[in-house]
């Protein structure tokens, strides 16, 4: 899982 | 970054300039659904508000501008400038199908209940199936313009692309997005039929028709 660190992808 | 993303952004990037480059050289949008392009426009705005409150990159924050942009340019083409040429009794598909159900599950499943956070979800649910009102306009009219083929080909190479880049990530960084994956998954695979017909006809020169 993550929670927000992916939010670099578009 | 690696390769597989960047191909993605590229490949997402061509599918929107061409789609912007056919409707202005063209001066038409015969052929593209309005409901898939207010769909695309409202999944960019939905993910893109972290626009506001967080900065991850000078590439980030350029591709985020850009896809919203051009998502509202192309709505401005359909609806105002280039209204008369838009096919709206082929573009039926009934949106609030695909709208009320994304946010819904977005609000059962999500990373965290916040309002940032499910407008992400939100947007990730969407854009899976954003593009089923394109995908049953072509299935109505029974065709395709070519240009529009290769629009729907980058469109659809997109997070197929992705899906590698997750896997690279999760190989590299042990890093994953169960919902991103799932949602990604399930995008690429309403496009396989398309991928078939475009790599079958389109690449042979022929125009996409479907079978009668």
């Amino acid at each position: 899982g993550k929670d927000g660190d992916l939010h670099d992808e578009l | 970054m690696n390769v597989f993303r960047l191909l993605g952004d590229l490949s997402h990037l061509i599918a929107v300039i061409i789609l912007l480059q056919k409707i202005w050289h063209t001066r038409s949008c015969a052929g593209i659904s309005g409901k898939s392009q207010v769909l695309f426009a409202l999944v960019y705005t939905a993910r893109y508000l972290d626009l506001v409150s967080t900065y991850v990159s000078l590439y980030n924050t350029f591709m985020k501008v850009i896809f919203l942009i051009s998502s509202y340019a192309t709505i401005y083409f359909i609806y105002m400038k280039f209204r008369a040429t838009y096919d709206r009794n082929h573009d039926t598909f009934r949106i609030e199908f695909l709208i009320l159900p994304s946010v819904l599950l977005a609000l059962l499943i999500n990373h965290q209940f916040s309002f940032l956070e499910v407008l992400w979800t939100f947007s990730i649910y969407l854009e899976s199936v954003a593009i089923l009102p394109q995908l049953f306009m072509v299935s109505k009219t029974g065709e395709a313009e070519s240009i529009t083929s290769h629009y729907l080909f980058a469109l659809g190479s997109y997070r197929g692309l992705y899906i590698f880049n997750w896997i690279y990530r999760y190989w590299s960084e042990q890093h994953y997005d169960i919902i991103a994956i799932v949602a990604g998954v399930v995008q690429t695979v309403l496009y396989c039929d398309f991928f078939y017909l475009y790599v079958t006809k389109v690449l042979k020169g022929k125009k996409l028709q479907l079978p009668a």
